[in-house]
């Protein structure tokens, strides 16, 4: 990265669109 | 100590924006089904936020992590990377921050700064206009956090949560190959420098 500084993120991805969608349909 | 309280207390302002920003986008850019989301009024405006534990507790434990960095000034951009179906990154919403140095703060006029927010969200919400060509094709998102020189060496200080590890972002998504930039906002108050803008990807 520039100015030898990192760029993080999560490990774990956002819940998908999918699972969103299949937990809606649980309700 | 006042000082300390301070970042603190910044980190909480820009941390409760940064939460009710990125619900905003996800539900600009469908990228989830629009149910999940309900009309809220944030800062005098009215706003879309999730209503779904799951993307709720992770926008929140994401932020969690993230404001440590921010009460230590070591964030220098959180990033919200909207990506298609193969995880290239689409648009980049970027939130470059900047604070005055501490000991110029007048601490009592912090709070100050929540009116402000009103209008950087409304402006926040016109990017839809701006890039709504590139609507169809968000799928999926994740935030980045740029940090200072001062903090390459404390990845600890942003794994605060326990089962929520962080790592260093892949290159293909800290970088877009010629990039369209799109400059939605720049807000200054007393404690905070924010400035608001878009890289969308080029259109093939």
């Amino acid at each position: 990265a520039a100015g030898g500084a990192y760029v993080l993120k999560p490990l774990m991805s956002p819940p998908s669109r999918e699972e969103i969608l299949s937990t809606l349909m649980d309700l | 100590r006042q000082d300390l309280n301070f970042g603190q207390v910044v980190a909480d302002i820009l941390c409760e924006f940064l939460e009710v920003a990125i619900h905003l986008i996800l539900y600009v850019r469908e990228v989830y089904p629009s149910g999940i989301f309900q009309k809220r009024k944030k800062y005098n405006v009215p706003v879309q936020m999730s209503c779904h534990p799951e993307l709720n507790q992770y926008i929140q434990d994401t932020l969690h992590c993230v404001k440590p960095l921010i009460e230590k000034n070591d964030a220098e951009k959180v990033v919200v990377v909207i990506m298609d179906k193969e995880h290239h990154p689409v648009e980049r919403f970027v939130f470059e921050i900047s604070q005055p140095p501490l000991l110029s703060i007048r601490f009592a006029s912090s709070f100050s700064v929540k009116s402000n927010w009103g209008v950087f969200l409304i402006t926040n919400r016109s990017a839809e206009t701006l890039t709504g060509g590139q609507k169809k094709r968000c799928c999926s998102f994740t935030v980045l956090v740029h940090t200072r020189d001062a903090a390459t060496r404390n990845m600890e200080k942003v794994q605060v949560i326990k089962d929520f590890p962080w790592i260093v972002a892949d290159e293909q998504e800290v970088h877009m190959k010629e990039p369209r930039l799109i400059p939605l906002k720049s807000m200054t108050s007393d404690i905070v420098k924010m400035q608001l803008y878009v890289e969308e990807r080029a259109q093939k």
